[in-house]
């Protein structure tokens, strides 16, 4: 009788072993076997290790806050194909702004900025909004206020010797591309003033001579039959280096 | 613009954005960029995305948390990317934008249109960085 009972002991403990190591591969594998892991638009190797740093090494098991933080600060640092943090992709003043989110999802929290100004730190700055603000987006000038409220340094130019000569380039070329539509003076550079719809005289189509095209862009407007369509000064360009 | 997202060691995602923007814009542009869905969305439960492309365009449309969303009623991740971009893509033909998903088993797919794409991945079983090529 004892024989069998240890035996049954034995067995029920071996199941109860099997059944653990399975939960632990299954949990493992859920939780663990290819984790941590990094995914990021783009080949920006250089942010992805910065990411992969913070969420991997033994000393820094950083949340995955910190390494998404870590990793998109890194491309602020580096200018990303000048798409990323200070320096880049200047506005028709010629000024840099930049926008930022970053998202917890555990706990489903999110900080971001918009158009902030003179703090080039863009996701530290929405990590602080999420961190110590029950807001979600904070803009503009008011953002950086509250960034440099908690903490980052600021005000500085976000502009860079780059971004203003591509900047005076495009005003030499009459501000094209832009992305107005529907207002006067077309193909060239502000101010502008509204076309109103209402009163544009219709004619059958609206005929507009092409003004010219330069480097594949279309200048000027197009024909349309269709008056609701918009009169663009031209088609905008988004590529590579020119996106959000 | 970069888009990531993370998942640690105990299955915790977090996602970020950082950009800054449209070259050119008419001062006061935002971008997609901090827009909760638009450039990127993670859910702890289902997964996370990135997104980046024209964003005047993309945030009309919240991919990303269509994304998750789309992981979340069971499609995988190539499935719900490319989803989320034909969905744009049926409204505006000539759009320009890409995604990544990655659900919470750590599968990951991209999805573009307009242009070639590209995206890198880190894991414990990589030596490095590896970028994946993702074609319209």
């Amino acid at each position: 009788m004892r024989r069998s009972s240890v035996r049954l002991l034995i067995g029920f403990l071996l199941i109860r072993f099997n059944w653990c190591s399975a939960v632990g591969d299954k949990g493992a594998g859920k939780v663990g076997v290819a984790f941590p892991l990094v995914v990021s638009t783009w080949p920006f190797r250089e942010a992805v290790r910065a990411a992969w740093k913070v969420v991997s090494t033994g000393e820094g098991w950083g949340s995955a806050v910190d390494a998404v933080v870590a990793g998109c600060s890194a491309c602020e640092d580096l200018r990303c194909d000048g798409t990323v943090g200070p320096g880049g992709s200047p506005d028709e003043n010629g000024e840099t702004t930049l926008d930022a989110l970053v998202m917890n999802g555990a706990t489903m929290e999110i900080g971001a900025v918009a158009a902030m100004r003179y703090v080039k730190d863009g996701i530290k700055a929405a990590k602080l909004v999420m961190e110590h603000s029950e807001h979600t987006l904070l803009v503009g000038e008011k953002a950086t206020a509250f960034a440099i409220s908690m903490g980052l340094p600021g005000p500085t130019n976000l502009s860079s010797p780059e971004s203003i000569e591509k900047w005076e380039k495009w005003k030499q070329n009459h501000c094209q591309p832009n992305f107005w539509k529907n207002v006067v003076p077309v193909g060239k550079c502000g101010p502008y003033h509204p076309i109103n719809l209402a009163s544009v005289e219709v004619e059958g189509s609206v005929k507009n001579e092409v003004v010219g095209s330069q480097g594949g862009l279309c200048q000027g407007y197009y024909e349309s039959d269709n008056l609701l369509e918009p009169i663009k000064s031209n088609l905008k360009v988004v590529n590579r280096h020119n996106h959000d | 613009t970069i888009s990531m997202a993370v998942i640690d060691k105990m299955g915790h995602i977090a996602v970020g954005t950082s950009t800054n923007g449209a070259t050119f814009k008419i001062p006061g542009r935002v971008g997609d960029g901090p827009i909760p869905g638009s450039s990127s969305y993670g859910d702890d439960e289902v997964g996370a995305c990135g997104a980046t492309g024209d964003g005047d365009i993309m945030m009309r449309f919240l991919p990303c948390y269509q994304v998750v969303e789309s992981m979340r009623q069971g499609m995988d991740p190539r499935d719900a990317a490319t989803d989320a971009i034909s969905r744009i893509a049926r409204k505006y033909p000539d759009f320009i934008g890409a995604v990544f998903a990655v659900n919470k088993e750590g599968v990951h797919a991209g999805a573009c249109h307009g242009w070639t794409f590209q995206y890198s991945v880190r894991n414990s079983s990589m030596q490095d960085v590896e970028v994946i090529t993702v074609y319209p």
